[in-house]
């Protein structure tokens, strides 16, 4: 069990101890605790390196100290005579003896006691990120303001995540930019622009400034663009060693900025705007754009006039134009709608005429109406001759949509009456 | 028709049969026919007929049958108690409209109306056609079409000719400038062939054309002169009539 104290003496102490002997004492004392190990008594064969008699202090492994001889305490204050303060609670003592001894030697008291470690001081390693305070049996650390402390109980970071940035335009800069950004931090910014618009980013070089790359080529501290489908970066370094201008081809963007306990820096700042995705040019027959632009973008929206005798047909109803509008996945909207040339349909009967088969019924197609000869006559001028119109008519030059009309021929017998002279 | 002779309808394909009243008429558009107003006075629905030659049934049943939409007697034809005893024919004109438009061919088509030009005035000599199942100078009746040339002449001639009983009749009849008096060589209409078209070569027309310059009206006596309505002076009512009733207003 462990114990707060204790004494350990040679064997047969304070009588001579025998030869040919080894003895071990494992002294532990409970966690948190170091052992402050005194000699009050030492009388132990000397040899070059205690290689005849010794008494041996192990620490995890690490010798302490091995002595023989004979030792005295140096101030009339205190009896001891060697000490030993180790920060873990645990200790092996091992005295050892050879076969033979010359002289009587004693051997050696020693006592032992518990000793609070201050871990915030007594280790190599900080414990802590920030602040250490040191509590008997323990240790606990803390933070700035502004700080938390991660899980670990160790470190300490800052709660920089969570910002979501859905404007246009915008400007993102670490943590507490232009002065050094926090460490231990994990700083995760989101950019969630509407769909059809790119996340694009500008970074000047001057605005950049993150731990440098190990000797590696690993960055400690890194900033990282992420898209659903890829990454840029990680970042670090003096200045920003990515492209000046990021076209991220998402309207989504995660920016993730780690930090490590180490060396903090400037940080960064970055501008990012959205820019709308682009829609192609298309060169669509029979047809006029409007209004007229070298590039068209997202929610452009263009009024597509078909030329003069074609329609666009949207079911069975027909239109000389259309809307068309650039959407979010850079494709127009009504992209299936083409102008057609107008069909005139076929002709309409007249009383009492015929109009022949037209070989085709569309825009610039040419018909002739004509009557039943020689008992009827067409009784508009302009002849019988109606050419499709743009608008899906049958238009005569002179009577235009009007119906040409076969009147009866009058007067005219089919045999003339021949009178008998008397 | 006196001293005429058959015709075909080919002839006059203007040519209408007055079933009811056993007259004839003149086909002048699809859906008119122009006639005497005696022919269709006291007979609003009379029953046509175009295209046929024969009058028989059995020659009507392949006949173009025209029904009456409305008749329309000219506003100055003045009825009497007793038409047999009418000495009075001025105004003897009438339009019938038809229901259904006539269908044009060999057999049917319409006779054109005069011009408004003095040409289409016929003087003495002009010679005229006349067509009719009317009376001969044997038969009372006949059931063929028979046709005739006759020349255009004075109404002195008209006013002078003799009627069967020339006693009874002197300085009874009326001879007005609506009239026309055309004959007198034989060639005559007669009873039954009332309202058909007295038909003049148009003179401003290469290939022959004939217009409407009379209707058949009436005479003291068949064989010698007959008195036809002079169209050309009821022109404007014709047109008026026609365009008024053709009106989808009007009714």
């Amino acid at each position: 069990e462990p114990t707060m104290y204790g004494k350990i003496v040679s064997p047969n102490y304070p009588q001579a101890y025998p030869n040919e002997i080894e003895k071990t004492w494992d002294i532990e004392v409970p966690e948190g605790f170091g052992v402050h190990l005194y000699f009050t008594h030492l009388d132990i064969e000397l040899s070059e390196d205690c290689a005849y008699d010794s008494v041996q202090i192990m620490s995890g492994g690490i010798e302490e100290g091995k002595l023989c001889g004979q030792r005295t305490s140096k101030s009339p204050q205190s009896p001891i005579v060697q000490e030993f303060k180790v920060p873990y609670n645990k200790l092996q003592v091992t005295f050892k003896s050879d076969f033979s001894n010359e002289e009587r030697f004693t051997g050696f008291a020693a006592y032992y006691t518990a000793v609070d470690v201050n871990e915030c001081t007594d280790f190599a390693d900080v414990p802590c990120s920030h602040f250490c305070n040191n509590f008997i049996g323990g240790y606990f650390c803390s933070c700035p303001p502004e700080y938390f402390l991660h899980d670990d109980m160790r470190n300490c970071g800052v709660n920089c995540s969570g910002d979501v940035f859905t404007a246009l335009f915008g400007v993102i800069a670490s943590p507490n930019y232009p002065n050094p950004y926090p460490e231990n931090s994990r700083c995760e910014y989101q950019i969630r622009l509407e769909e059809g618009f790119e996340v694009v980013v500008t970074m000047r070089r001057e605005d950049f400034d993150v731990e440098p790359a190990d000797s590696e080529g690993n960055c400690q501290d890194s900033l990282v663009f992420v898209t659903d489908n890829q990454q840029f970066g990680p970042y670090c370094g003096n200045e920003f060693p990515g492209p000046l201008t990021i076209e991220t081809k998402s309207n989504t963007l995660d920016v993730i900025f780690q930090t490590d306990l180490t060396e903090q820096r400037k940080g960064w700042k970055l501008r990012y705007h959205g820019d709308p995705i682009p829609c192609p040019k298309e060169i669509t027959a029979n047809s006029v754009w409007e209004p007229e632009k070298a590039k068209y973008v997202f929610k452009d929206v263009v009024k597509i006039t078909c030329l003069d005798g074609f329609e666009v047909l949207e079911g069975n109803v027909g239109s000389t134009f259309f809307y068309s509008t650039c959407q979010h996945n850079g494709k127009w909207s009504n992209s299936k709608l083409e102008c057609q040339p107008v069909d005139c349909g076929i002709p309409e009967p007249i009383q009492n005429g015929k109009v022949n088969d037209p070989e085709d019924t569309l825009f610039g197609s040419v018909i002739h109406y004509t009557c039943e000869e020689p008992y009827y006559y067409m009784e508009h001028e302009g002849g019988g001759e109606y050419r499709c119109s743009g608008n899906g008519s049958w238009v005569n030059d002179v009577l235009g949509t009007e119906l040409p009309k076969c009147a009866p021929v009058c007067g005219v017998p089919s045999e003339p009456f021949v009178g008998k002279q008397r | 028709i006196f001293g005429g002779q058959a015709a075909e309808i080919q002839n006059f394909p203007w040519q209408v049969f007055f079933q009811s009243s056993r007259a004839g008429g003149a086909l002048i558009d699809e859906r008119w026919v122009l006639t005497a107003a005696h022919v269709v006075e006291g007979t609003p629905d009379p029953t046509m007929y175009a295209g046929s030659r024969c009058i028989r049934a059995r020659c009507l049943e392949s006949a173009q049958r025209l029904t009456a939409h409305r008749v329309l007697i000219h506003p100055g034809w003045r009825p009497v108690d007793n038409p047999s005893a009418r000495r009075n024919f001025d105004n003897d004109i009438a339009l019938v409209q038809l229901k259904d438009a006539v269908k044009m061919g060999p057999t049917a088509s319409p006779i054109c109306l005069p011009g408004s030009a003095a040409e289409y005035g016929p003087t003495e000599g002009d010679l005229g056609l006349i067509s009719g199942w009317g009376r001969t100078e044997e038969k009372d009746i006949v059931v063929r079409l028979r046709g005739a040339k006759v020349p255009v002449a004075t109404l002195e001639k008209c006013t002078e000719a003799q009627g069967e009983d020339p006693r009874a009749e002197a300085g009874a009849y009326v001879l007005t400038d609506n009239m026309i008096c055309a004959g007198g060589e034989g060639a005559d209409s007669c009873q039954g062939d009332s309202g058909g078209a007295f038909a003049v070569q148009d003179p401003n027309e290469g290939s022959p054309k004939f217009y409407v310059a009379g209707l058949v009206s009436w005479g003291k006596k068949c064989g010698s002169y007959g008195v036809y309505t002079n169209v050309k002076n009821y022109l404007d009512w014709i047109r008026k009539t026609m365009r008024e009733a053709s009106d989808p207003g009007h009714d």
